[in-house]
């Protein structure tokens, strides 16, 4: 998963 | 998304709108650091570069895009808009912002999830955002007497942060988000930042005096 990417908020 | 986060997204943008009504409204910047709102603007490219790369939902890339564009127009007023500019507390202004900058690199660099360019450029912003707001209430502090929109910005700024810490407590226990440790870190800090503010405000609010910090 090296391209997980969860920033989800601002 | 929770009830939390709607709120203090809802809250920031407030706390934008506050300012920008201000300045329109008054031509004048008096009382606000333009040190402060260029962090933030830092702060918001270097979070927002995702927008281009990673696609998360039609409200956050709207919100994304009214943070970034927001931010620069009320650096670009005060510096050079032609009544604007003119009321800049430049002389009270003075924080050495680009110590933050350079702390807060070096901080991500170091503490990061993932040691990418944009991992690092997300981490540089969340710890960039805890510490931005320090030149606008040392500013506030010299100034002695802050006007009402002004204090409001900073109220809104404040309520955004408490919101997120809530929303934070609150996907901890729906969604077992657990390592989370760079944001919960930063954000209390940032929300701590705050405190004062918010027991002057309340005080100035009960008895219906104006804001004032003490020196």
């Amino acid at each position: 998963d090296d391209d997980e990417y969860d920033h989800d908020e601002l | 998304m929770n009830a939390f986060r709607f709120l203090g997204d809802m809250t920031h943008l407030f706390s934008v709108l506050v300012l920008l009504l201000k300045i329109y409204a008054t031509k004048s910047c008096s009382g606000v650091s333009r040190k402060t709102q260029e962090l933030y603007m830092v702060v918001f490219v270097a979070r927002y570069m995702d927008l281009f790369t990673d696609y998360i939902s039609l409200y956050n890339s709207v919100m994304k895009v009214v943070f970034i564009t927001s931010s620069a127009a009320i650096v670009w007023c005060m510096r050079r808009h032609p009544q604007v500019r003119r009321t800049y507390d430049r002389d009270q202004d003075t924080f050495r912002h680009v110590v933050l900058v350079a702390a807060s690199f070096v901080l991500a660099l170091i503490f990061n999830e993932r040691f990418t360019f944009r991992e690092i450029c997300w981490a540089f912003s969340i710890y960039l955002e805890a510490v931005a707001i320090l030149p606008q209430l040392v500013l506030l502090q010299r100034s002695r007497n802050v006007d009402n929109l002004t204090g409001q910005y900073v109220l809104f700024l404040g309520a955004y942060r408490a919101f997120y810490i809530l929303n934070w407590i609150y996907r901890y226990f729906t969604e077992g988000h657990t390592s989370r440790w760079i944001p919960w870190i930063a954000g209390l800090v940032q929300t701590a930042l705050y405190a004062d503010f918010f027991y002057y405000y309340f005080l100035s609010w009960k008895n219906n005096v104006k804001l004032e910090l003490p020196a």
